[in-house]
């Protein structure tokens, strides 16, 4: 364990309030993290131009730290009001967001959702996103996305779930509802993740927004 | 991993010495996915005449830094002492790690490795 000493003072510097375990739950880097960091780090990008500093280029955003948060929590719950034709079961996912320092801006929350069997007949189908307020209440529908065949299902939530300029929140609680259009088979969702850009202005300046 | 130190002869002169920092080597390793290390390397050497004025391709001398070299060269005062060999040109690094809620993170950090050493 990193007493309060150098190696304290150097977690600090690089901006880790605290020393992560020496043992955290090892899990697969997912692909995405493996791309961003090689395109991002000097030596593996062998690219001949110096990279843009507080930028991920692959997402096209301002950004300085990238994370990739597992979903937890997933329940499922028949389709509300009961008996609501051509919306499958209402699943609840919940995102830890507590290791993002409150002066850190987001500049993309992308969520990705994973069926458990890929359908080629999912054409049609819509993704709707809702947030949990407190109190057990569900807000309104956020957003509704189309299904890409062969991709996850995304969604942007800059804006909508997540407000801009401002700390995200220490955890997001959202309802998702698939409706599958002409096919009417439902399918389950297997994994939800969230693919956060933060921005530290301590270390870079924020993006002006535009005029 | 460091060059063996320098001594004062010529080859003594200010410039980037090799410095491998190997995060096993600082305990990280387990929460550090990638890079296994890099390359941070350190300044080292002396700034004195005619050290301190570049050769050909290289940035130009700090105009007081060859002041102080002169001085220096001319009359030896404790305290003033030479020009400083610093870094003056670096890059960043970026690194994967897990954090303490099992997020994979990808963070960037700028100026992490010595390119160039100048006297300052």
């Amino acid at each position: 364990p990193a007493s309060l000493g150098p190696a304290a003072a150097l977690l600090q510097v690089l901006g880790l309030p605290e020393a992560p375990r020496s043992v955290p739950t090892l899990r697969p880097v997912p692909p995405v993290m493996w791309r961003l960091f090689r395109r991002r780090d000097p030596q593996e990008a062998r690219v001949g131009r110096p990279l843009r500093p507080c930028h991920v280029e692959e997402l096209g955003v301002a950004g300085n730290i990238v994370r990739h948060i597992a979903g937890s929590g997933l329940s499922s719950r028949p389709a509300q009001p009961a008996g609501t034709s051509g919306v499958c079961p209402e699943w609840t996912v919940v995102f830890d967001l507590s290791s993002v320092e409150p002066t850190e801006r987001p500049t993309r929350v992308r969520l990705d959702v994973r069926l458990e069997a890929e359908r080629e007949d999912a054409r049609g189908w819509e993704l709707s996103v809702a947030l949990w307020a407190e109190a057990e209440t569900r807000g309104p529908e956020l957003l509704r996305v189309p299904a890409s065949p062969g991709l996850p299902l995304r969604a942007d939530l800059l804006g909508t779930a997540v407000a801009a300029n401002a700390s995200v929140p220490c955890t997001l609680r959202l309802a998702l509802s698939l409706h599958p259009g002409a096919t009417a088979a439902c399918g389950r969702l297997a994994e939800a993740s969230l693919l956060l850009v933060t921005l530290d202005p301590r270390l870079c300046p924020l993006p002006r927004s535009r005029r | 991993h460091m060059e063996p130190r320098v001594g004062g002869d010529p080859a003594g002169t200010c410039r980037t010495r090799r410095l491998h920092v190997s995060f096993r080597e600082v305990g990280w390793h387990r929460w550090v996915i990638a890079p296994r290390g890099f390359l941070a390397n350190f300044c080292q050497g002396t700034c004195t005449l005619p050290e301190t004025l570049r050769g050909p391709g290289g940035p130009p001398a700090l105009n007081h830094a060859v002041l102080r070299a002169l001085m220096h060269a001319a009359a030896p005062t404790p305290g003033a002492g030479s020009p400083c060999c610093v870094p003056e040109r670096l890059s960043p690094i970026s690194v994967l790690f897990f954090d303490n809620s099992d997020n994979v993170v990808l963070r960037h950090y700028e100026d992490m490795v010595v390119d160039e050493c100048g006297c300052r």
